[in-house]
């Protein structure tokens, strides 16, 4: 099924690239190592993935109140370059999100989409690719199963990758409050 | 299937971002927009699809006799730097291969790997996945028909992009002769 080579692909072209390197990334940046090593850093990724879907351009809420990147320049971790199938120097690469709970305390996360979940949204708008509004439920559905059953299996992942259910129809705060309580579950 | 998500995938997360901006990368390049002008780098990305499914981690042949890639710095083009689910600065990119030809002349091309062929070889491979080896040619094969036409049929496809079907076992001399005649038949 399509969720199901979304998953793997997710799998061996990315969390099987990044997720061991991940510690890695954090160490070369100052600021972020000594997140790390304070404590306030988790070495994961949470990964949103959203019920309907539809993958947001950007995370952040534009006055930096709830959820946001606080340095452009910092908060973009390091680049990982890799060769890929002849494509010199691919990166790839993650970002740190400040999340600020009720009580104005700064928490972090590296956050980002599950991004095979573009696909599929994309697959139901686009008619060519001709599938229904039922099919592209269902197929979210598995690639959430899939991907919870290989990166709670596979070792690379293990401990490194949070999945964060959403329906994608969240405000900032909501998302916030949805942020502050995986953050929690992940310590 | 398993192709048809890959196929559609490699086209709304990759063909789609990277084709249409292929001329203003290759224009911020003093190098190769001069060889552009003069008729000798088409905008076009020539993409190895093998029927093994096993993808090279690098094209070139280490003596630069054949396919190679001539200078580091110069010949990775330009990055296009997209914001794509959260990922801050995701970096899109693309690498001029230079290719000899018999008579020692050098001629160019964009060249790489279709990268969802690598998912369906691991699929294979990775006993959990559960991918026979019949079905693995099977999902190569329609990932070959359903790219074809995905880059036919798309507008922002249409002209720059053009798949190259090769075995998988190919010496070098043999992948040079054949990308020599897809550069001729492509002109
Ligand atoms: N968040 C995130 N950051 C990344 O750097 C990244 N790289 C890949 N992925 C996701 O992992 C999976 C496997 O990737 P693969 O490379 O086999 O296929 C990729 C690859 O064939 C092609 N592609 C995407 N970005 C690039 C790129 N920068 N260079 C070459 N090819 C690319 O288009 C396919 C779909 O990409 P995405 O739809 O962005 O999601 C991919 C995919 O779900 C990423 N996800």
């Amino acid at each position: 099924s399509v969720a199901h080579g979304l998953a793997w692909s997710y799998y061996f072209g990315y969390l099987k690239i990044v997720l061991p390197e991940l510690i890695n990334q954090i160490n070369e940046s100052e600021k972020w190592s000594n997140l790390f090593i304070g404590g306030e850093l988790l070495p994961k990724v949470f990964a949103l993935i959203p019920k309907t879907g539809f993958m947001v351009g950007e995370i952040c809420d534009d006055r930096k109140q709830m959820i946001y990147v606080d340095d452009e320049e910092e908060d973009v971790l390091p680049p990982l370059f890799m060769e890929r199938g002849g494509v010199k120097k691919r990166v790839y690469r993650n970002t740190v999100y400040t999340i600020k709970d009720q009580d104005g305390r700064e928490h972090y996360a590296i956050m980002e989409y599950v991004t095979p979940v573009d696909t599929i949204y994309r697959m139901n708008q686009h008619r060519e690719a001709g599938m229904s509004e039922d099919e592209k439920d269902m197929q979210i559905k598995l690639l959430y199963r899939y991907l919870k059953e290989i990166t709670d299996k596979e070792e690379d992942c293990r401990g490194r990758f949070v999945l964060v259910p959403i329906s994608g129809k969240e405000k900032h705060h909501e998302l916030r409050d949805i942020m502050l309580d995986a953050l929690e579950k992940a310590r």
